[in-house]
């Protein structure tokens, strides 16, 4: 049985997406069968692995309505291990049209089972909020990454997040873990960034990962060519540090 | 009666709350009695000035309820000519708790009416979403700003924000026009940038404002002062690009 782990913050863009396109692109490298599901409605996990067109009404937005199951909207992309569950504006809907659901934390817990054990890792892309379709990821991960924007606003969001985190595993999901806290958009020339790390590293301790991953413009670049960064830019700061990354990950997996 | 303008762009970390308190702050320093709105539960806008600790439920989730009367919950700031009304983590709630609500749409509006005169201009900063709070500020706004990253997500995600502003003017309010589009955290340095930038101009045209703000980590550090750019660096390239932001905005009141 694979790992699931939802890439989660609330904080608007802190490196969420490309988190969990780059990760999961590293994961696949390393020949592992990895699923990314986006359940962003601005879908720009879809669009960074290269996706822009989807046939009408195959993507997440009818699986979580048990409308089709997940087996019949997953997609290929340019990695042979890396699938796609993709995701559209229709989800923008979701998070007030699923209020009525029953059983509503559960909808993608119970659409993704029939595929978990095809997959040794799925990831998650989570939207920047804390409403149901983020509620949903924590329901059916084993664990959360937390990307953490090295500035001065991502870390007042910490406890929020921390709450809702509390909330979910108490009410719906025992198990659910910290995967790691992740520092992402470091930039070494300036204060602000060790600052923020350090403070971050106090209060996360060993959770945070050994990777950091610094600011890059590479990683900015590679979006618009529908590429994860190790099909970009292999030489990269940005592709370096999201292969270490795995590295941790899969260190982590074999641990627990 | 003063000018409201929506601070909105569902992608997150564009520069949503950066702009809304800085600009407020130097429409402020050219003495326009200026109101900023908080309506997003990370409450950045609210510390962003300084503001760490509310009496309790004295912060815009009660007012958009019609408990408190917006007028009891304003609060001063560093600046003289600037006023705000705090948020607070309870609004977390509120774009589920007030779908049921009758008007929901208005509720912000209302809220308002009592202060719009004591005001020349008012900034609603919204979170990163398109649901019922971002709805809230269209509805109550003479124009909304559209804070862009220079980045490929960023682009994506424009049709949306379009799509939402078509149905919010056509359904509730017919006056509802572009403020302008305001380019954000610009790094001449980088080809991204540049591209990005010109795509925009290509599809917002005259709509683009004149101002771009450069990437500047001056901006990231002031939030950990409570303090807007104008006080904690005056020198810095943000502090004189939120100056020049200001008057255009101030030209554009006088024209309309
Ligand atoms: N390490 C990095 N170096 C440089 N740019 C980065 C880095 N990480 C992310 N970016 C860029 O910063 C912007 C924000 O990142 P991203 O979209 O991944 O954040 P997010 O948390 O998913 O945003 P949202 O909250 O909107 O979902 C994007 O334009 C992305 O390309
Ligand atoms: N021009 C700039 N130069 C450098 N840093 C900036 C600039 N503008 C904003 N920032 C920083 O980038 C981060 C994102 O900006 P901000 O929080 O204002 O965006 P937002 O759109 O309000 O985010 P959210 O979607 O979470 O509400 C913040 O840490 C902020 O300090
Ligand atoms: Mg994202
Ligand atoms: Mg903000």
């Amino acid at each position: 049985m694979g790992r699931v782990i939802a890439v989660a913050n609330q904080k608007g863009g802190v490196g969420k997406t490309t988190s969990a396109v780059n990760l999961s692109a590293c994961l696949a490298a390393a020949e592992k069968e990895t699923l990314l599901v986006d359940l962003d409605p601005q879908a720009n996990s879809t669009s960074g692995l290269g996706i822009s067109h989807l046939q009408e009404n195959m993507h997440i937005y009818y699986s979580l309505l048990a409308l089709k199951p997940i087996g019949e909207i997953v997609l290929p992309t340019k990695l042979k291990f890396l699938k796609l569950v993709p995701s559209a504006r229709d989800l923008i809907g979701a998070e007030v049209e699923l209020i009525e659901v029953k059983g509503r934390e559960y909808l993608l817990k119970s659409a993704l089972s029939p595929v978990r054990h095809l997959f040794e890792f799925i990831l998650i892309d989570c939207p920047p909020s804390l409403g149901l379709l983020t509620v949903n990821a924590l329901v059916a991960s084993d664990s959360v990454l937390i990307p953490l924007q090295c500035e001065y606003y991502a870390l007042e969001g910490i406890s929020s997040l921390l709450d809702t985190y509390q909330r979910v595993k108490q009410a719906f999901n025992q198990e659910l873990e910290i995967e790691g806290v992740l520092l992402t958009m470091y930039d070494e020339r300036t204060n602000l960034s060790k600052q923020v790390a350090d403070e971050i590293r106090r209060y996360f301790k060993e959770k945070v990962f050994n990777t950091v991953i610094p600011r890059s413009v590479r990683l900015g670049e590679a979006p618009g060519f529908g590429k994860p960064i190790i099909l970009y830019d292999l030489s990269s700061k940005g592709a370096q540090a999201y292969l270490n990354l795995a590295k941790e990950v899969i260190e982590n997996e074999k641990k627990s």
